[in-house]
């Protein structure tokens, strides 16, 4: 009896320790982030500029190869997958990432050669149903991180982290008629005032993030027409909520498209901007579109295309009309 | 991924959701 109860002893002493040091972790982890919150409440800005990344580390973190990275993620996973390592897999990654695959036109994981066509899932048609009352509603599925008036023409990226308008939307298409040379300097506030092009308005925007396991197309938030394309190559640095506290100017570094047009109000625009995960961006409107490309870019060039020179059926001469709902575009992988 | 808009509305728009609540597509995101 002796032995045994010397056993016993044995085994409560090495047993319980793995998990208080795990659990001791844990609570250490969940005490820095409820410090951090804290933080945040009390000190306000300040405590958001002591959060930000440093230059050097900004730097630092661009140079991780992201873009050569995005584009090797996107190959592998346009590679089929055989039939039986279907289920398991997309199933993996549908309960890694929550996705909701009653919602999938196609809810049979073998019908999707690879991990690309399950991400770029499309979806039942009456499960989201677009709110006919209202002139405005959400493009996509997804997280609102920011939202608000645009104030002294910055934008912000999540709360109190701001970053230029006038570099994420680049220069306006038209240059006035007594620009030297064809360059042409604006202030921020004229920059600002010249988005507004009616009277009794404010610029206003709004960011929202789609994680991983979220329906990855966007459709056209409101009725409007497109005119103009811009294509800023960029970086693909990840863009999940952390980083876009981390990383002022997150979605000035990445690449992006941009499309600018006109609705009932004024001004309107919609950006998608890439990320590691989610290299390429398509938009049904421009064919010509190719992001993601090898070689390297230099930082301020964008490609511009207007959209009103197409001539296609759905085209007509002012640009091309976005009807409320339908689709315009998708996030690829890689 | 993200979407950002950026657009002109009349003075009194307002948004009708927080920052940090899921949206989903065709949700409207402001009143006018």
């Amino acid at each position: 009896p002796s032995s045994g109860v010397a056993g016993y002893w044995r085994s409560l002493k090495w047993v319980p320790i793995p998990f208080s040091v795990g659990f001791a972790y844990i609570c250490y982890q969940q005490y820095g982030h409820i410090k951090k919150r804290e933080n945040r409440h009390i000190r306000g800005s300040q405590s958001i500029e002591d959060s930000l990344a440093k230059e050097w580390q900004v730097n630092l973190y661009r140079i991780v190869p992201f873009r050569s990275l995005s584009r090797l993620w996107g190959q592998v996973n346009s590679v089929e997958v055989p039939l039986f390592l279907r289920a398991p897999m997309y199933g993996l990654y549908a309960r890694l990432f929550n996705c909701n695959l009653g919602e999938a036109l196609v809810e049979d994981f073998k019908q999707y050669k690879n991990l690309q066509e399950f991400f770029m899932r499309e979806l039942k048609p009456d499960v989201r149903p677009v709110d006919a009352h209202h002139t405005l509603v959400s493009p996509c599925d997804g997280r609102v991180l920011h939202f608000g008036k645009v104030e002294k023409s910055k934008l912000e990226q999540v709360k109190g982290v701001t970053y230029s308008l006038k570099e994420f939307l680049g220069p306006r298409s038209t240059i006035p008629a007594d620009a030297v040379d064809g360059k042409y300097e604006v202030s921020d506030e004229d920059y600002h005032s010249s988005l507004c092009q009616k009277e009794g308005t404010s610029l206003y925007h709004c960011v929202i993030y789609l994680a991983p396991g979220d329906y990855h197309r966007f459709h056209s938030p409101t009725n409007w027409t497109a005119h103009h394309r811009r294509h800023f190559p960029g970086e693909l640095l990840s863009v999940n909520p952390g980083i876009a506290r981390w990383v002022r100017g997150l979605f000035n570094y990445n690449e992006r498209v941009c499309i600018t047009g006109e609705w009932q109000y004024g001004f309107f625009s919609l950006t998608a901007v890439g990320a590691t995960n989610v290299g390429s961006i398509a938009f049904y409107c421009d064919q010509e579109l190719c992001t993601n490309l090898t070689g390297k870019y230099k930082p301020g060039i964008y490609f511009d295309k207007s959209l009103k020179s197409c001539h296609k059926e759905s085209i007509d001469h002012d640009g091309v009309v976005m009807t409320k709902g339908t689709g315009i575009g998708t996030f690829n992988l890689g | 991924s993200t979407i950002v808009l950026v657009f002109e509305a009349p003075k009194d728009f307002e948004f009708v959701f927080n920052s940090g609540d899921k949206i989903r597509l065709g949700e409207r995101l402001g009143s006018l």
